[in-house]
């Protein structure tokens, strides 16, 4: 979905 | 990925490689807080916990394996080694850490993106290491000479942090997906902690002084 929060980060 | 990560993952890599060369070349671990370096491996231990669940990428999960490895290493050498650990001042070494765990356990409870196990477990990390930096500060007011690499060591720990948040800004200007406010926060709190010794750092660097921070 858009409002998709990122936990991509170290 | 863009360039203000990698920079910003390099210069934290960085931090980590200049602490264990100190500890592993010289045996020493003076001016260096074990305090911080076991906030920080609970830091690490607490916000990676999806390593074995979610995979995001090889250096996503090599990274993540060198922070823990790293963080809980400094802390097995300050503890247990048999010359380093005589280097470690733990009469100056007094910041009560626990007090820090609590109140951004009970933030983590309180003020969290969902109330998950992981979830909590991971913004208490980002909590924690907003402030896991204070024994170290207050540990370098108390050394009055702070040798070269542990000065290196706390400038490029605090700033790989202050690289993610141009990371942030750039991302917020150029993906629809978004990093959460409640990182956006700890990591510009966790920034400001080190202004002062910025300024410190700084100003040793430009007059060719050795860097010694106000009681």
């Amino acid at each position: 979905d858009e409002h998709h929060v990122v936990k991509d980060e170290l | 990925m863009n360039i203000f990560r990698l920079a910003g993952d390099m210069t934290h890599l960085a931090s980590v490689l200049v602490l264990l060369l100190k500890i592993h070349t010289i045996k020493s671990c003076a001016g260096v807080s074990l305090k911080t370096q076991e906030l920080y491996a609970l830091v690490f231990a607490t916000r990676y916990l999806d390593i074995v669940t979610d995979f995001i990428s090889v250096y996503n999960t090599v990274m993540k394996l060198i922070f823990l490895g790293s963080s809980f290493s400094i802390v097995w050498y300050i503890r247990h080694h048999r010359v380093v650990r005589r280097s470690y001042d733990k009469d100056q070494d007094t910041f009560r850490h626990y007090l820090l765990m609590i109140p951004c356990m009970l933030l983590a409870l309180f003020v969290h993106e969902k109330f998950t196990f992981k979830e909590v477990m991971w913004t208490f990390s980002l909590y924690l290491e907003a402030v896991a930096i204070l024994p170290q500060l207050v540990l370098l007011q108390r050394t009055r000479n702070i040798d070269n690499l542990t000065g290196q060591y706390v400038f490029l720990l605090g700033a790989y942090r202050g690289l993610y948040i141009f990371n942030w800004i750039y991302r917020y200007f150029t993906e629809p997906h978004f990093v959460h406010w409640i990182t956006w926060i700890a990591g510009v709190v966790q920034t400001l902690l080190y202004a002062d010794f910025f300024y410190y750092y700084f100003e040793s660097w430009k007059n060719n002084v050795r860097l010694q921070l106000p009681a």
